[in-house]
């Protein structure tokens, strides 16, 4: 019931949806009801077709609908599961399940690897790190020499590939993250640890026992 | 300092990967 194009209420959802997408998340039955709140807020922020696109997306994280943002394209891909240019319900919840507090490490470095990895060859490169490093001058204003920038990526790259292969590996970064859990703080949400008592306002709305 | 950074802190001060702020009212 969450894949349609039609405008939803969560009454309209069988109680076996949103068993099944608690079965498949770190929510309860409650919680991926209070999350339908939120994710029919935000999918109707400009086209109220309740499907959360990516101008909504970059409305809700930078307060504005329009401009480019290499992150924000990677973060809307990785929750855009069928690649069909919306994120559904089913999707949403999918991910936020990843950035649970009580989700397993492995899942958030796992997400954080193939949002870095742009080119998805399985590895991240020292052009896809200058490429998002470039980016994220570029997001705060901030600017940096291109000596600067090469002795950053250089210095990341000598501590992260242990191999010297010139690349970042899936195994490499998971050690690389281990040691750095700092690069992991936006993995977690603590929000999602109790959704329905962090957001009063959804409890009204929730009707399903767990 | 951005120098003393590696490459990855400074990539997640994205306000992007900060999903915080979809529960922002």
């Amino acid at each position: 019931c969450f894949d349609s194009r039609r405008r939803q209420s969560p009454r309209s959802c069988q109680h076996a949806d949103l068993a099944r997408l608690a079965h498949e998340s770190r929510f309860s039955v409650n919680e991926v009801e209070a999350l339908y709140e939120l994710f029919k807020k935000l999918s109707c922020s400009i086209i109220d077709d309740g499907l959360i696109h990516k101008e909504e997306l970059r409305l809700a994280l930078f307060q504005a609908p329009y401009g480019e943002n290499l992150f924000l394209d990677r973060v809307f891909d990785l929750f855009d599961e069928k690649k069909n240019g919306v994120i559904e319900f089913e999707e949403f919840i999918h991910a936020l399940s990843v950035f649970h507090p009580y989700a397993p490490i492995e899942e958030k470095i796992d997400f954080a690897f193939r949002l870095y990895d742009l080119r998805q060859t399985g590895f991240i490169e020292p052009e896809e790190v200058r490429e998002m490093v470039a980016a994220i001058l570029k997001e705060s204003d901030m600017i940096l020499s291109d000596e600067l920038l090469t002795m950053i990526i250089d210095k990341t790259f000598a501590d992260a590939d242990s191999d010297k292969d010139g690349k970042i590996s899936k195994e490499e970064w998971m050690a690389y993250a281990l040691k750095h859990p700092t690069l992991l703080k936006n993995m977690t949400l603590p929000y999602l640890k109790d959704v329905t008592t962090a957001f009063p306002s959804f409890i009204f709305n929730t009707e399903v026992e767990d | 300092q951005p120098t003393s950074m590696n490459a990855f802190e400074l990539i997640s001060m994205s306000r992007a990967l900060d999903l915080g702020n979809l529960f922002e009212e």
